[in-house]
């Protein structure tokens, strides 16, 4: 499945599946791939656990992709992203020391439902899929929907619009078991990324509020150093620095979330472009992101195993 | 076709309203005209200097280009027609996978 799936088109959900499974199966040193719970609709929430076994403690990094269902260039990055560290374990001394001292928790389609639904209905659905029996329309924002200044200013109330917080927070299930399972494993989570699309911009916290958050040094040399790297590829500019001046206030996403919550390093990248496709990012473009965003991302990573505290 | 030709005729639109009056003006018109935005994530967004990515159906294209016209808003046509380039770059693939 490394040569013989196509990391350069977009895959429905049930491939993506069958993808994880078979990994799974044939990897059983460097891949565990297990399920945190269900969605909305009833679908399995599967995480990969990626990096060489060790009875030792090792630090992790969680990555989640498809947070909105219409940005599939960002599940794209997370297939991309195990293919390329199973693929270069070996022969790439940078990736073999990522995956010896980390795990990486890897959620390739977190919004499950809204993605299915974005490959047969509404090629534009942002939204997860859940229902109130108060309202007629559906699904909730799953980057407002976290408990960090839940519902404040940049999320909206009113269910019809496509950053709708939901009813309560966690009211997601999607939400609740990464939740979850960030809750439960915070301690050796070192970093959390998350991946959107478009903008072409790599964002720390906050985003609910203007303020600069108490580790600013390290998180900033890690983005100034990412988006370099990212650059040196094929010289695409992104934009970085903290998600309420850089792109706009968002209160209850992931990343603030998971940063007040004890994860010291958290980042969300917006992939491309920045408009002249939008989330139509066609399917050539898939190779020229991924492969700069798996720069930045590598960048990112040992600037946090060796200059950060 | 993908999905049943629902978007032959969309645009997306992109607008920076240069003053406050605008950025009031288009948030009024994008909930009439029930937009679906690309950018930002809210129409509570919109703003003086905020770029704004709108994807508007058939339906509303004319209404709102009228509207731009009248009220001297300047915007460009990102995409002329949303069912056309959807149909394009879901056949813009890699050499390889032709062969």
């Amino acid at each position: 499945y490394l040569s013989g799936y196509n990391y350069e088109v977009y895959h429905s959900l049930e491939e993506i599946q069958n993808w994880m499974y078979h990994l799974n199966k044939t990897h059983p040193g460097l891949i565990h791939v297990f399920s945190i719970g269900k969605s909305y609709e009833g679908r399995p929430l599967y995480v990969l656990k990626l990096g060489r076994k060790s009875r030792t403690y090792k630090r992790a990094v969680w990555i989640d992709c498809g947070i909105h269902a219409r940005e599939w260039i960002s599940p794209a990055f997370c297939q991309w992203f195990v293919k390329e560290a199973l693929l270069t374990y070996k022969s790439d001394p940078t990736m073999r020391k990522m995956l010896n001292h980390l795990y990486f928790y890897i959620m390739p389609v977190f919004n499950v439902d809204g993605y299915h639904f974005s490959w047969t209905s509404d090629r534009f659905w942002r939204k997860t899929r859940s229902r109130s029996s108060r309202f007629r329309c559906r699904g909730v924002d799953a980057n407002r929907n976290w408990k960090v200044n839940w519902c404040d200013e940049g999320a909206s109330m009113h269910p019809c619009d496509d950053a709708y917080c939901g009813p309560f927070p966690e009211s997601e299930p999607e939400v609740k078991a990464v939740a979850t399972f960030l809750r439960k494993h915070r301690k050796h989570i070192r970093a959390y990324l998350s991946f959107h699309a478009y903008a072409q911009m790599l964002l720390y916290p906050y985003s609910y509020k203007y303020a600069t958050i108490p580790n600013f040094s390290c998180v900033e040399s890690a983005a100034y150093k990412a988006v370099n790297a990212l650059r040196s590829v094929y010289g695409v500019q992104y934009r970085y620095g903290p998600a309420s001046s850089t792109l706009y206030v968002s209160s209850g996403s992931s990343m603030d979330w998971a940063y007040k919550n004890g994860i010291p390093y958290t980042f969300a990248f917006e992939l491309r472009d920045t408009g002249h496709f939008g989330f139509l990012l066609p399917e050539m473009l898939i190779k020229p992101t991924c492969t700069e965003t798996m720069l930045a991302v590598k960048n990112i990573t040992m600037h946090l195993l060796k200059k950060c505290p | 076709q993908l999905y049943s030709n629902r978007y032959a005729g969309d645009k997306v639109i992109r607008l920076i309203p240069n003053t406050e009056e605008e950025a009031n003006a288009l948030k009024k018109i994008y909930h009439q005209l029930k937009v679906d935005l690309w950018q930002p994530s809210s129409i509570s967004y919109v703003s003086k200097g905020a770029v704004t990515d709108v994807h508007i159906p058939q339906n509303g294209s004319q209404a709102l280009l009228a509207f731009l016209q009248e009220a001297n808003i300047q915007y460009k046509i990102l995409i002329e027609d949303l069912q056309y380039t959807l149909e394009k770059t879901s056949s813009l693939r890699p050499q390889r996978n032709r062969r």
